[in-house]
């Protein structure tokens, strides 16, 4: 079914 | 002093139930131009965010900027004490450890006030930059959550693929498999029925349908969704809060092994 990636794979905290 | 007045406290749980399966609590950010929210959930698989604008409700005034930390479990408990067309009324003064629901009947011969511990919160925003989508696909929201609903029968994840033609759904699993195909329509008669597609490149992407259901649960907030997707970021879900704002989740997708 694939792994699932998550939010910190795309984008930065501010 | 902050104080937002709503005439449909039915909105505010619409709101509510829109985003307490994702997350057990969040921070609501108050400043003059409205409430914003933005928090992932516990995995941090999604994020939720929402916009209500001050010019949306009946009543706004926040005289400084306040974030009201809440736990979901209890705002729900408290706004099931409201009758859907109760006035709502959610009060805090500047700097304080708590909030105050205030609920109105209709004919003003009920009113009562129930006040909710806020929480500190670590705040974990993220920065999203704006995205020049590859496809936009405008729905019938009832009909994405149908689709979400049936496809989640077969298997835990879901594959959206876009191309000019169309947008299709698969999933499959043990049981077999199950394809949902949807055409661009061109019925002016009845605008918000229509599947339309803004397409710049196809693009193919796979998602864990529990994510997907949680967003559905937005559905009684507006008759159309919006999904936005490109190869390398996650997907938007968005629903327009009819003159009130939005709410948008996005998913982060299931990559090959």
């Amino acid at each position: 079914n694939g792994s699932q990636l998550g939010m910190s794979d795309y984008y930065v905290l501010i | 002093m902050f104080e937002a007045r709503l005439v449909s406290s039915g909105t505010l749980k619409k709101v509510l139930d829109a985003i307490k399966d994702l997350l057990n609590e969040a921070s609501f950010d108050c400043s003059d131009t409205g409430i914003q929210l933005q928090a992932m959930d516990s995995s941090h698989v999604s994020l939720v965010s929402l916009s209500l604008r001050a010019d949306g409700f009946d009543k706004y005034r926040c005289d400084r900027n306040l974030t009201m930390g809440m736990n979901l479990a209890s705002m729900t408990k408290i706004l099931k004490c409201a009758n859907n067309d109760d006035t709502v009324t959610v009060k805090a003064q500047d700097d304080a450890d708590c909030v105050t629901f205030v609920f109105e009947s209709k004919k003003q011969e009920k009113i009562s006030d129930y006040e909710m511990k806020l929480m500190n919160l670590d705040q974990e925003h993220l920065g999203i930059p704006e995205t020049d989508f590859s496809c936009v696909i405008h729905m019938p929201s009832g009909e994405f959550s149908r689709i979400c609903r049936d496809l989640s029968q077969f298997g835990e994840s879901v594959i959206i693929s876009c191309t000019k033609e169309g947008v299709r759904f698969s999933s499959s699993g043990d049981i077999g498999s199950a394809n949902i195909k949807l055409a661009q329509t061109n019925n002016i008669d009845k605008e918000e029925e229509t599947v339309s597609i803004d397409l710049q490149e196809p693009v193919t992407l796979t998602f864990a349908c529990q994510y997907l259901n949680s967003f559905t649960k937005a559905t009684p907030l507006s008759n159309r969704v919006s999904l936005s997707m490109s190869a390398n970021v996650p997907l938007v879900v968005e629903y327009e809060i009819p003159d009130l704002g939005h709410i948008r989740y996005y998913l982060a997708p299931k990559i090959e092994e």
